[in-house]
């Protein structure tokens, strides 16, 4: 038996919406840990890894492990049909064929409940180590997806170069290139204004502005989103989840040929 | 030209 209470239910429309054109099908796996996911785009490329700690969840019960495979458009299609402020409830049973999502507007006037039939999916699990990064940027969510957004209209692919000026990404294609350069600004007076930037070694890599931009609909999820780089891994892409978790994008990069 | 790596080319399959 499976029954997770989330008051805040907008959370997991804002993630379905996140996620649901980067992969189609995915597992959904529920442990005393959370509820979590890990998936691969089509092109095992990019990865989404999402974590929603048991602690978030007002009332969590998970009887035993358990793997819901869900065509993520479909849960989405379902999500959408709660409101904002509603209360969602996950409910399925061990072994069954379907997944309940209740809704409950808050002052519990309208109570919804949608069934979903679950899907058998095989999919492949990545064992991703836990690294250290030559440079983590962090800077405030709105800039980073304007920054893909304005520079996937000059080119399709980014280059994120972190020297201790700043971070640079640039780009180039038929019309012309452009380079947008943030520097460290910790002097504003909102947190979440803020842009810091952490290196170790300067790094510089190229990524696809196509996937960048999916993972910036992400962005009405956290106020910042912190972007991790090493030379020698997946770009790791992270909107924090408040209080609960994450939601976290990996991307393997482009390289010269 | 850029050639597009993989995750499998850095992550192993559990």
């Amino acid at each position: 038996m499976l029954e997770l209470r989330l008051v805040q239910g907008s959370l997991l429309k804002k993630v379905m919406e996140s996620i649901k054109d980067l992969v189609n099908d995915a597992n959904f796996d529920c442990s005393a840990t959370g509820f979590s996911l890990q998936a691969m785009d089509s092109s095992h490329v990019a990865l989404v890894s999402l974590l929603l700690r048991s602690e978030g969840f007002e009332h969590y019960r998970c009887d035993r492990n358990l793997s819901m495979g869900m065509n993520l458009g479909n849960m989405a299609k379902m999500l959408k049909c709660a409101g904002n402020d509603d209360i969602v409830t996950v409910k399925a049973d061990d072994g069954g064929d379907c997944v309940t999502f209740m809704f409950e507007s808050p002052n519990q006037d309208k109570i919804a409940d949608f069934e979903m039939k679950l899907m058998d999916i095989d999919s492949e699990h990545l064992g991703i180590p836990e690294a250290e990064y030559e440079a983590i940027v962090r800077m405030p969510s709105a800039e980073f997806a304007r920054i893909c957004k304005d520079l996937s209209t000059i080119g399709d692919t980014v280059v994120i170069s972190v020297t201790k000026e700043g971070v640079k990404f640039s780009t180039r294609g038929d019309i012309g290139t452009a380079n947008i350069v943030l520097r460290q600004n910790t002097s504003v007076d909102k947190p979440e204004e803020a842009t810091i930037i952490e290196m170790e070694t300067p790094v510089s890599l190229t990524f696809a502005l196509r996937y960048m931009n999916s993972f910036t609909k992400a962005t009405p999820l956290a106020s910042q989103v912190t972007v991790s780089l090493s030379s020698e891994l997946p770009v790791v892409v992270e909107y924090k989840i408040a209080e609960m978790g994450y939601l976290r994008f990996y991307l393997a990069p482009k390289i010269e040929e | 030209a850029c050639l597009q790596k993989k995750l499998l080319d850095y992550f192993n399959a559990d």
